[in-house]
């Protein structure tokens, strides 16, 4: 359980400098890796930023050592129903909350440290049949969920010690949402995006649903990201997975699309694609601030600045198999990049 | 972009559709 030590490479073509490998770490016990995120731990008076490796059945803590290693802290068991994916809590300290399920999401719980009894526990949050889940600022959770006859979107208030304190219904959209993304520039905001490709905006202090607007269908199945609110537009920073290549904009992995909230009219800004002479599509990624990592079919990672619509940095397949998972920690100077057997390299962006 | 692809623009678009959102 041990990490490995530090090997820094240099990578080939574009990549050259803008990503460098500072530590890898191996869960030796991972069947099947299926999310890693960083979580800041406090023990024994120091806090520190910590990695969360999550596979089917368990997750597990990981502490940095002086040595660039990493030291495996605790492993919570998970055995009933299986870990879909993690759900990093911004700004909150000694809490992991995770999805579980089968085939969607079943179950949210939070995995903590409790010092009244000196031991690692978890707590369940909420059951249902959940389409979305996002962890928000203060320590909040919001959730979609479906029956056969209607929608709730939620936020949950959690406490310090993870027990669920007062929950606020939002006004639900008729159509499902799939994903949601907080509005960097203005507190209060949420937006969301739905099954039939719209973009919803919600006032979290109110549950108003404020604007439904469409993305059009030139990229179906669009995921929000990140919002920006800025000069009386929305920014939504999308990915597309279904998206189709075209001579103008090659294969977009992110698009940023400029909202006119009051109008629900959109055009879109700009496009993240791969540089000309590489391929692969989107499978999956994550974005923060400006900056947007994605794992593409050919077993890439590819990096972009938003900002610019251009691609930064590719991180070809590794000589043990492809990357399965990217993601930014709490800033984006750094990335993490894990493979199917457990493996997870952090790179300085 | 341009205002007349988006249409009128207000800086103040959040406070407006609250004040005119169901609640």
């Amino acid at each position: 359980g041990v990490a490995e030590q530090l090997t820094p490479v240099l990578l080939d073509g574009l990549t050259e400098e803008s990503l460098q490998l500072v530590s890898k770490l191996k869960d030796s016990s991972s069947s099947c890796a299926v999310d890693v995120s960083t979580v800041w731990w406090e023990a024994a008076g120091s806090k520190e930023l910590c990695v969360v490796t999550a596979c089917e059945s368990s997750v597990s803590l990981w502490k940095p050592l002086a040595s660039n290693g990493w030291e495996k802290i605790y492993t919570w068991q998970l055995r009933e129903v299986p870990v879909i994916q993690i759900v990093p809590l911004p700004d909150t300290c000694n809490l992991v909350c995770i999805a579980l399920g089968d085939l969607e999401i079943g179950e949210i719980r939070l995995l903590l440290y409790s010092s009244e009894n000196d031991s690692f526990k978890q707590s369940l949050v909420r059951t249902g049949n959940i389409k979305a889940v996002l962890g928000l600022k203060d320590r909040r959770l919001v959730s979609s969920s479906r029956t056969v006859c209607e929608q709730q979107v939620e936020v949950v208030s959690l406490s310090e010690t993870g027990r669920s304190r007062d929950g606020r219904t939002l006004m639900p959209p008729e159509e499902t949402v799939l994903a949601f993304a907080e509005v960097e520039g203005l507190q209060d905001a949420l937006v969301g995006t739905t099954a039939v490709n719209g973009v919803v905006v919600w006032n979290l202090r109110t549950g108003q649903l404020l604007k439904k607007m469409h993305v059009g269908y030139s990229y179906p199945a669009s995921v929000c990201h990140q919002a920006y609110s800025d000069s009386g537009l929305l920014f939504v920073v999308l990915s597309h997975p279904h998206a189709k290549e075209s001579e103008s904009c090659g294969n977009p992995a992110f698009r940023v699309v400029a909202f006119n909230p009051k109008t629900a009219r959109s055009t879109g800004v700009i496009f993240s694609s791969l540089p000309a002479g590489h391929t692969g599509r989107y499978l999956e990624g994550d974005v923060k601030d400006a900056c947007a990592a994605a794992v593409l079919t050919s077993g890439a990672v590819a990096v972009w600045d938003l900002l610019l619509g251009r691609c930064t940095a590719l991180l070809p397949p590794g000589p043990q198999g492809d990357w399965a998972l990217v993601r930014w920690a709490t800033t984006t100077a750094c990335l993490l990049a894990g493979q199917r057997n457990g493996t997870v390299c952090l790179y300085q962006y | 972009c341009s205002e007349s692809d988006l249409g009128p623009i207000s800086l103040n678009w959040f406070e407006e559709l609250s004040a005119e959102a169901p609640s």
